[in-house]
């Protein structure tokens, strides 16, 4: 299957790198089910970043995901 | 800044902390120096002090680790994670952990700046999240800068002093 709309054009490899930080550090709120999608996960990391908020992947955003940091999620857990 | 969710923090005014495990790539003394370098910045802003122990269990426990540690929260080799801290509580609670695959550093040769990162990692052991203002030392992303003229942000301080109320002079 091809890769979704909000891979962005990105490889695969980046694509599921992109997933796992996502998930590591901007985890769902389980009460309210926010944030439980791919975009809207992304869209949480581009805002908090201060980056377009798009919800695709980008060159830009996939840059500060390689970034070396700290291990605990930018939203509350 | 962020604070975590219900706003955790140390009650008593006296927080204990404790090396409990060193890494090979700084002297023990200066492991020593940069931790109580950095605990010296949260508390110049805040009515807290902090006293080391050196056996049992204190407040907040520093080590190093590398992979799995206990803690359900795996360091991943060099590079990405460096670090981690829980917010202030019991058990765990202020604990700060650091990825003993990177290569740590106290400026005087490449790698990763142990004063920064414990400064930001206890940050979190005080009960601050991440920020997202590029110059806090709150920011979620390691940069490397001068550990020289290395301090906290007025956001850091704004934050701390949300938690903690401002030192009397």
């Amino acid at each position: 299957l091809p890769l979704p709309r909000e891979a962005g054009g990105t490889s695969e490899p980046q694509w599921k790198q992109a997933q796992d930080y996502l998930r590591r550090f901007y985890p769902s709120d389980p009460k309210t089910r926010e944030a439980d999608s791919f975009e809207a996960r992304l869209k949480l990391m581009q805002r908090f970043f201060r980056l377009p908020v798009t919800g695709v992947l980008n060159p830009h955003t996939i840059e500060i995901m390689q970034k070396p940091r700290c291990g605990v999620p930018d939203v509350a857990e | 800044y962020s604070l975590f969710p219900t706003r955790p923090k140390w009650v008593s005014s006296v927080v204990t902390y404790r090396v409990v495990s060193y890494t090979p790539d700084l002297p023990r003394v200066r492991v020593n120096q940069l931790v109580a370098k950095a605990l010296a910045m949260w508390s110049q802003e805040i009515p807290l002090s902090f006293r080391r122990v050196l056996v049992g269990t204190a407040d907040i426990m520093i080590g190093f680790a590398r992979g799995a540690h206990g803690d359900y929260y795996p360091f991943d080799g060099p590079g990405n994670t460096l670090a981690h801290a829980f917010a202030p509580g019991p058990g765990l609670g202020g604990d700060a952990h650091f990825d003993e695959d990177e290569r740590w550093t106290d400026g005087s040769r490449r790698g990763v700046n142990f004063l920064i990162t414990a400064t930001h990692e206890l940050g979190h052991s005080l009960g601050l999240g991440h920020s997202s203002d590029p110059k806090a030392v709150m920011y979620p992303t390691y940069r490397a800068g001068d550990p020289r003229n290395f301090k906290l942000a007025p956001d850091d301080i704004e934050g701390i002093q949300k938690l903690y109320g401002e030192k009397s002079t």
